[in-house]
């Protein structure tokens, strides 16, 4: 625990490549002892660091994918379930990890949860209809051309069929986002398209400026006339 | 004020810049503030150092986010900025390599503009650049949700989708207008020109989307 109140305040942060190392430490505690082949993966990584004595504890919300399974007497979760949402808290101290904790439940994929929000609650318009039959066929296109216009490259065939999820993810939520902007803007693909929410605002956004009160400037002067 | 401004249509603009990824848009933020200022005042157009400022502005937390308004004091205290070619961006914290030898650009003050969104058109506008006022730009970061799939066009969104209340993005006012009857503010962003408009966005102007007309701030020359 933090040594006192200012300790637990200061150095809480959010970012991905500091968490990297902690994450793929709890991945190898969770896989220790299976075989190659059967192991999770990890998928996206969320999380906030606070000090502790002489280290740094990490508190990590992960999603990890489980390979396809299709024998029941050896698989850990059902089929349709093989994405993960687990917590961790590791403790890094003299460059040693220790897991603290882990708690992992399953879910259901995100293209499913948000398929059912998006005809449910958001589209008043399609809100019974369901997704085109070739809904499936016509994602994979258009994830392709994201890749070869972006130049993506993914490490394993686990993560491209992630990140393909996630993309199929985002391209409703801009659907989304479109149906409810009162303005002129088209929404859609860009280069975040392979980005979870939580991923892209830890590479990219600035949670200090929500956070902190800045620095007190003075007051532009008021213009005198029109 | 005239109905429309652009100050890149004056040169006062340099070319869009992209952050990576790193949470370092306040850094871009000021950075092109300064540049304009500096191009007002000495009509020269230098592309500035964001890195010198994730490096050597200990307030702030270079990837990990910043505040503007530390940005100016660190430019300030540090004495000037650099230019981008004498202190290139990396995209990640490094050891401070300032060199006060090198600073092109310096700064005396900031100041912080109204958070009236419409009195913020004439701010922008000619005429008015012997007033801190008259900044061309200011720092009205946006919160992020639909800057992730924008393309293109004047973004309208509800508010519940880029409150005012969740701002965690710096960016830069470029300029004003209306396209068919829609006034717009035109923002410079830094996540590369394949990015929105040519790197740029624009969002509906004088309904304070997007908490626009808040934290907006300016360097003084």
């Amino acid at each position: 625990a933090p040594s006192s109140p200012a300790a637990r305040n200061e150095a809480w942060v959010s970012a991905f490549p500091e968490l990297l190392g902690p994450a793929r430490y709890a991945l190898e505690m969770y896989n220790h002892g299976r075989a190659a082949g059967t192991r999770a993966a990890l998928g996206s990584v969320r999380g906030r660091v606070r000090r502790a004595g002489r280290g740094m504890v990490y508190s990590l919300k992960a999603t990890l994918e489980e390979p396809p399974c299709n024998d029941p007497t050896v698989c850990q979760l059902p089929v349709a379930k093989k994405t993960l949402l687990c917590s961790f808290e590791v403790l890094n101290e003299l460059g040693k990890h220790v897991l603290l904790r882990r708690n992992c439940r399953p879910v259901e994929t995100k293209v499913t949860d948000d398929r059912n929000e998006t005809l449910s609650s958001v589209l008043p318009l399609s809100n019974k209809a369901p997704l085109p039959q070739d809904f499936s066929v016509r994602m994979v296109s258009i994830f392709k051309e994201f890749v070869t216009k972006y130049n993506r490259t993914y490490e394993t065939k686990e993560e491209a069929q992630w990140r393909m999820s996630v993309f199929a993810s985002n391209v409703i939520r801009a659907q989304k986002i479109q149906a409810l902007d009162r303005g002129t803007a088209q929404y859609g693909v860009t280069k975040f398209s392979d980005l979870t929410e939580e991923e892209f605002r830890t590479f990219y956004l600035n949670p200090l400026l929500k956070e902190k009160p800045g620095r007190k400037m003075r007051l532009a002067k008021a213009v005198p006339d029109p | 004020a005239p109905h429309e401004w652009d100050w890149r249509n004056k040169g006062a603009v340099t070319k869009v810049k992209d952050q990576g990824m790193c949470g370092s848009c306040w850094a871009f933020s000021v950075t092109g503030n300064v540049e304009g200022q500096w191009f007002l005042k000495r009509g020269a157009l230098l592309s500035l150092s964001e890195q010198e400022l994730l490096d050597c502005d200990t307030v702030d937390k270079a990837c990990l986010g910043g505040l503007p308004s530390n940005a100016y004091s660190a430019i300030k205290t540090l004495g000037g900025l650099e230019t981008e070619d004498d202190y290139s961006y990396h995209g990640h914290l490094q050891t401070c390599s300032f060199s006060a030898k090198k600073a092109r650009v310096y700064i005396n003050d900031s100041v912080e503009l109204t958070q009236n969104e419409l009195s913020e058109a004439p701010a922008l506008a000619p005429g008015l650049t012997d007033s801190p006022r008259a900044s061309p730009w200011s720092q009205p970061p946006t919160p992020s949700s639909p800057l992730q799939f924008y393309r293109r066009g004047i973004s309208h969104p509800l508010r519940p989708l880029c409150s005012p209340w969740f701002i965690d993005h710096a960016v830069l006012l470029v300029g004003y207008g209306n396209r068919s009857d829609t006034p717009f503010w035109a923002i410079k962003n830094s996540w590369g020109s394949d990015w929105g408009e040519e790197g740029y966005y624009y969002l509906h102007r004088g309904s304070g989307a997007c908490g626009v007309n808040t934290m907006a701030s300016s360097a003084v020359v």
